[in-house]
Order: C-alpha cells, then structure tokens, then sequence
C-alpha cells in the first residue's frame, strides 16, 4: 500500500504546490515511486510537471466523480517514477455536485482504495504497466474545503508548508484544528507529519522572528530542513520542470534535498 | 452611494490583503471615508489593521446571515476615516449554510443596499454617528467560493493583483471568465478596474517578463504602478500597522501612495 501524504495549508502561496513537485522529485530520484495528484482547480502542481492542458483529457475531476479510476488518469511525467493525476478547471465545480452524493468527504480515499485493491488483485502491475506506487502526495488549494477534506480524509499524513511571514502564523492554529476534527470525523489515522518552513529570507528579520515562533509552538514537529526564497525557484514552473531539474546546484534544490531526507528519515522510523 | 470595489484572485498569497490595507489607508489619508469588509474567513485585513480577535463579536460572518447590519458590524480601525467589518472562522461555515438560502449570491449586495437605504432615510449618518462611507473595498479569500461570488455580486469594479510569478499568471483567464460569467448572470455593473503587479523584484528576470506578458494581454487595463517586493510591506501586519503607517518612505509605501493617485484618476473619468 503506498503511503499518502497530503500538503495542505489554507494560506495561499505559501509553497504547497512547489513543495509538493519537489519532494516528488527527490522521493522519485532515491527510487521510490511516486503519484502526485492536483486537487487544485489551477493545475498547478499539474503544469508545474510539464503536463500541458490538453494532456489532461482524463483529470482529478473524474476521478471524485468515479467516472475514471487512479491508474486511467495518471499521466507520466518527464521525470522517472513520477506520475501525476492532472487538474483542470472542472474541479471547481466538484464541491457543488457532490454536495448531495454519499461519502463525498471520501470520493478521494474510495478511489485509492480502489487503485489498491487492484494492485493487491492484479499481478501488481502499476498504471500504464510500470510497478506500485509507493508514495501519494496530494497538492491541496488554498482553502478549507471539500477538495482539502477529501484530501486529508485519503492521507496518511499531512505535511504543512508554513511561509516564513507573519499572516502566514494566523492561520496555522485553525488548521491543525481542522486536522484534529477530520481525525476525530473522517480518518482517525491522520497524524501530522511536519512543518516545513519556506520562503526564509536572511535578510529579513521577520523571518527568524516567525521560525522562532513555530519552534517554540511546535517543538519538533519542525523539520530542521529550512527552505530559503531563492528566484530559481520561481523560475523553474515557466520551464515545466522541478527545480531540482532546472538547477540542481541552487540553495533552493539542497533544501528541498535534505527536507526529502530528513522526511524519509522520519517515515523510516514509523 | 459609496463605489464598491472587490480584490479578488483565486491564487493564494498575490497581495489581495496587503492591497485592500493600504489601498483603504491611502484613500482615507485623501479624505474619502472608507470601509473594508474582509470576506476572507482567515481575517488578515482585520488583524493587519489592528483589530483584536475579542473585538470582532460582530463580524462579516453575522452581515452575511442577515443578524446584523454594516453599521452595527463596522469597527473603527486605529486610522482616522477608515472602519473594518472584521471576520473570524465563523465565516469558513457561511457556504454551506447559506447553501438553500434564497438569495445566497446577495447576500452582500442586499446588505450594502439595506445600509445605503438607511443612509438615505436617515440625517446621512454612518455608523458610530460618522459621515457616509464613500469607498467600500472587500477582501476575498484565494478561491472562487460563495464568499468571492458574494463580493463580485456586491462589487462596482474588480481590482485583480497579480504577483510577477509564473503561477499567478495561470490563474488569470479563469478569473476573467470568472467575472464575465458574474456579470452575465449577478451584476451586470460588474467591470475590471484595473490589474495591479504585486511583489515586483527587480533583481529577478522573471518579474519583467511576467509583467511584459500582462500587458501584451490586457494593455491599459494594467495599472502603470508596480509594486515593489518590499521587507518593510511584510514587516508591518506582525505592527498591526499597514505599511503607510508603519514606514512611509520605504519603497513599498510610495507604490502604495502612487496607485492610489492613479486608481482615483481612473475614477474620477468614469
Ligand atoms: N523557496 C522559494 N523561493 C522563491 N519563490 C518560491 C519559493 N517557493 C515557492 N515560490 C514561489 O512562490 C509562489 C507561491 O508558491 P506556490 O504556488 O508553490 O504556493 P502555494 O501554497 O501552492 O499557492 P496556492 O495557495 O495558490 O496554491 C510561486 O510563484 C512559487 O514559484
Ligand atoms: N510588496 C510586497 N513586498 C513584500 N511582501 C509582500 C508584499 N505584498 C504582500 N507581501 C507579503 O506577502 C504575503 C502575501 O500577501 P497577502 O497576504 O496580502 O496576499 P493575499 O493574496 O491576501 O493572500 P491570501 O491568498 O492568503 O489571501 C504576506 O505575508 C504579505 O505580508
Ligand atoms: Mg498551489
Ligand atoms: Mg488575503
């Protein structure tokens, strides 16, 4: 059964898409097999791979409405061992009409579900003929919502990417209630896997001051790994590849190679 | 009847917040009354103006399902002529309550009438016994939700800023279907005012070509000011200050200064 970890934050442009594309990539790199899958309307995490829009002829949106199963909308991405299920703008209308549908908290964790049970009966052949997925990471819009709730209904664990900024504070402590309501509602397995702090500016004051803060808050629950704004960054997603690929050597791809250690470090010791 | 107008744009973290603050801050400055509604349930525009948590027991929450009017929910803000109707969480909850309202779309609207009905009726009075609102700004959360639709239906004219990122700029069709599908069918009133260019970095290739290609796309529809990526715009929420307080002659304050002069230009021609 691969693992499911979800990045969810209800801030927006805090790095959860770009978070969710390079973690991806470093996983994949070390061998693992990894699915991402773009529950945001954008597409980001989607064109952020290389997907163009009329590559996503089969998307999300279908999979929630069971209309498609996992390995039918998983579409390989450029990189070895990364797949994706892309977005598009259907999406935005999902919430809307599975308002009346049972188990629309679960649309998402049925459809894994799924997609295992027929790993476990086939000949454990993945999507379009390659192996199992081992890791699912799940991108989640900015917002608490159904797509976030089906989201975090479907993870193991839930991987916060916390901007280094002070409106960013405001909103943490409602997100981990709403984590603890979906774990006590919808899916008593959740636990929180870590805080991930992005966008750090050396040059501003502001962001010790908040990294200062979550440490405190949060004790260990922050990885070590400190991601650092970096414009190469920004600039990877206009070239459709992760940073990791687009310049390897920039203090953005270290950051995200040692928060990628530091996490399966932790998933060792589970 | 005070002009409405909403900042709005799906993608997270573009500046909507940082932009209703100061642009609010400015007009006041200029001697406008103004009021900012914050329709987003995480409440950064009224944390950024200062307004306590324990001092918003009437919020956009209680306007919405009708239990208060704008007079009653408006709060002075620590800055002369500009009051907040301030959220909280509560707010997260409204779609789905709303979800069989009549109305649902309006229920802004119907609450911005209802306050202008009174004004009319009575000796002219605002809230707290002040003068009549001239500007209305409302701050969006970064989704096209009820909330957002609530704002577009209430709304004059849309402000839409954009962040000199790649990502952002993906976002932008959608939203400007968004708009025309909200004039089509809500408010036919309902006009783009203008696109504003947030976080702008010089030393950044990628800001310049973002900004290029907005133009090449929607010309004069984008405002000649640009505002600048800026420590000091970050620095003055954790204040309780917008960054016109906190630091008048910092870079980002003087962008701030200078988009108002030219969105009252454009105001003043319609
Ligand atoms: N470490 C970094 N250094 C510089 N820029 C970054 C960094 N991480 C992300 N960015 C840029 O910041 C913007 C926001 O990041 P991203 O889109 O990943 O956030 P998000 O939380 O997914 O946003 P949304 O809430 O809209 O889904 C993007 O333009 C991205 O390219
Ligand atoms: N010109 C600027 N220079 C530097 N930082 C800025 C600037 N404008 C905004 N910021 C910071 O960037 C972050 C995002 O801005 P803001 O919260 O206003 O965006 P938003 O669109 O309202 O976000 P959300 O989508 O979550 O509502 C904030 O931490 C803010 O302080
Ligand atoms: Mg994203
Ligand atoms: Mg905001």
């Amino acid at each position: 059964k691969p693992r499911v970890l979800t990045l969810a934050n209800q801030k927006g442009g805090v790095g959860k898409t770009t978070t969710a594309i390079n973690l991806g990539t470093a996983l994949a790199a070390v061998g693992e097999q990894v699915l991402i899958i773009d529950m945001d309307p954008q597409g980001n995490a989607s064109t952020g791979l290389g997907i163009e829009r009329d590559n996503r002829s089969v998307s999300t949106y279908d999979v929630l409405m069971g209309e498609a199963g996992i390995s039918e909308a998983a579409v390989n991405s450029s990189i070895p061992r990364l797949d994706c299920v892309p977005s598009t703008m259907d999406l935005l209308g999902a919430e809307l009409e599975l308002a009346e549908v049972s188990r629309r908290t679960h649309r998402l964790h049925d459809a894994i579900e799924a997609y295992c049970d027929a790993m476990a009966e086939g000949d454990g052949e993945g999507p379009n003929g390659g192996p199992a997925y081992s890791y699912v990471l799940l991108d989640c819009p900015p917002s608490l919502n159904l797509l976030t709730i089906n989201a975090m209904a479907a993870a193991d664990s839930i991987l916060v990417p916390l901007q280094c900024e002070f409106f960013a504070l405001e909103g943490l402590s409602q997100l981990l209630k709403t984590v603890e309501r979906v774990k006590a509602n919808l899916n008593p397995r959740l636990s929180i896997h870590g805080i991930i702090l992005t966008m750090f500016d050396r040059r501003n004051s502001l962001s010790g001051q908040v990294a200062d803060d979550v440490r405190a808050f949060l004790g260990d629950k922050v990885y070590d790994t400190v991601i650092p704004r970096n414009v190469r960054v920004s600039e990877a997603p206009s070239h459709g590849k992760p940073v990791l690929l687009y310049d390897n050597k920039c203090s953005g791809s270290m950051a995200y190679i040692n928060l990628a250690s530091e996490i399966i470090k932790r998933e060792r010791k589970l």
